[in-house]
């Protein structure tokens, strides 16, 4: 159907994966629950560092969009490395942890974190 | 999102889902995508959580991300999280939150500790039921025998219904997207009437992953939020991951 909803017949064969749907495979890693909670996604964030920073920045160049003085982002900034303090354990330690690793300051790594639920609106 | 539990005529339980996020995060006009959805697909990654050298749960997850949206726990149980839009939405919990009224548990917190903690499908799913929330959710949960697959729809306070498979009325499958399923999904985002079309032209006898991911790949099941597809076997402790596309013409939702 070329209007929207762009509905089609239920699609059959489409496994194993390829095609145009199909944009790649998923890397395995994993996490040892015996390590220290700052030290359990060290492995995982050395290997995907620049794709979260690209995130985050993109997260951050629409906050600007919205808020051109760069406010919102100081306040996420200033304010959301203080919930890192609050969150549950093992939560809190992990998410400084993926700071640390990473290099993306705590706030923007707690705003990523806490993403889901300020979108259920 | 599209989540599906579906039992298949063996009594085995399969578990997949389209995750679908970024509505309104910036919408690329070159390349007709969202731009968010497009910066979280290098992000996605399957994880196996260890300890004392043995898996405890598997899941796939954002890199950078804690909290849990998709998992299972091998041979015991499945659980995928599904958004629920909602003026009581989870931002009044994190107000609540940050001024000290701190009762309630973040969602993709407790979808993660259900997972590490809970030793069996009634004990994930009275977690999920009975646990006070930051902000409303479905929990889309299988289990490992004959009859163990439910739809928990959540406000941030109460279970406000558990949907079971059911086959003695012919209910092999239970599907959510992001609408309660005793509700007429939005109009303009009806992923539920193609994606329950397809289910019942498969079939419980023809049920599996294979099939399964034909159904997650139908547009507008299939859309240009949809960042990744999951497939969970319970029986065989297998989780299976692949980040998706969805060429134009497509809906953005």
């Amino acid at each position: 159907q070329f209007i929207p909803p762009y509905t089609e017949d239920c699609r059959t064969d489409m496994y194993p994966p390829k095609g145009p749907t199909f944009k790649g495979a998923v890397s395995w890693y994993t996490v040892d629950l015996d390590l220290p909670p700052g030290k359990r996604w060290a492995a995982v964030i050395s290997d995907k560092k620049a794709e979260l920073v690209s995130m985050v920045q993109a997260i951050k160049d629409l906050a600007n969009a919205l808020v051109p003085s760069g406010r919102l982002i100081e306040l996420v900034d200033v304010s959301l490395p203080l919930m890192a303090n609050t969150l549950p354990q093992p939560f809190g330690e992990e998410i400084k942890g993926i700071s640390a690793v990473s290099g993306v300051p705590l706030g923007e790594v707690v705003l990523f974190n806490i993403f889901y639920e300020v979108f259920t609106v | 999102c599209t989540s599906i539990v579906a039992e298949d005529e063996k009594g085995n339980l399969f578990h997949a889902r389209n995750l679908d996020f970024g509505l309104f995060m910036g919408w690329d006009i070159k390349n007709k995508s969202w731009i968010i959805t497009e910066k979280l697909k290098p992000l996605v990654v399957n994880l196996d959580f260890r300890r004392n050298n043995q898996t405890v749960f598997k899941s796939t997850n954002f890199a950078g991300y804690v909290g849990m949206l998709t998992g299972i726990k091998p041979r015991t149980f499945t659980l995928t999280m599904n958004e629920r839009f909602s003026l009581d939405g989870g931002y009044i919990g994190i107000l609540e939150w940050i001024f000290g009224k701190r009762d309630g548990i973040w969602m993709s917190f407790l979808t993660r500790s259900v997972l590490e903690n809970a030793n069996s499908y009634e004990e994930a799913k009275t977690l999920l039921a009975q646990t006070k929330l930051l902000a409303p959710a479905y929990f889309i949960l299988g289990g490992n025998q004959t009859g163990q697959g439910c739809i928990i729809t959540r406000s941030r306070l109460l279970s406000i219904d558990v949907f079971d498979i059911n086959l003695k009325l012919g209910r092999w499958f239970v599907l959510e997207t992001n609408y309660d399923h005793w509700k007429e999904p939005l109009f303009l985002d009806d992923r539920r009437t193609p994606a329950i079309k397809c289910m019942n032209q498969t079939t419980q006898s023809n049920i599996s992953l294979k099939t399964l991911y034909d159904v997650l790949s139908t547009k507008p099941v299939l859309n240009k939020l949809t960042a990744y597809t999951t497939l969970m076997q319970v029986s065989e402790g297998t989780l299976e991951s692949y980040i998706r596309d969805c060429p134009n013409p497509c809906m953005p939702w």
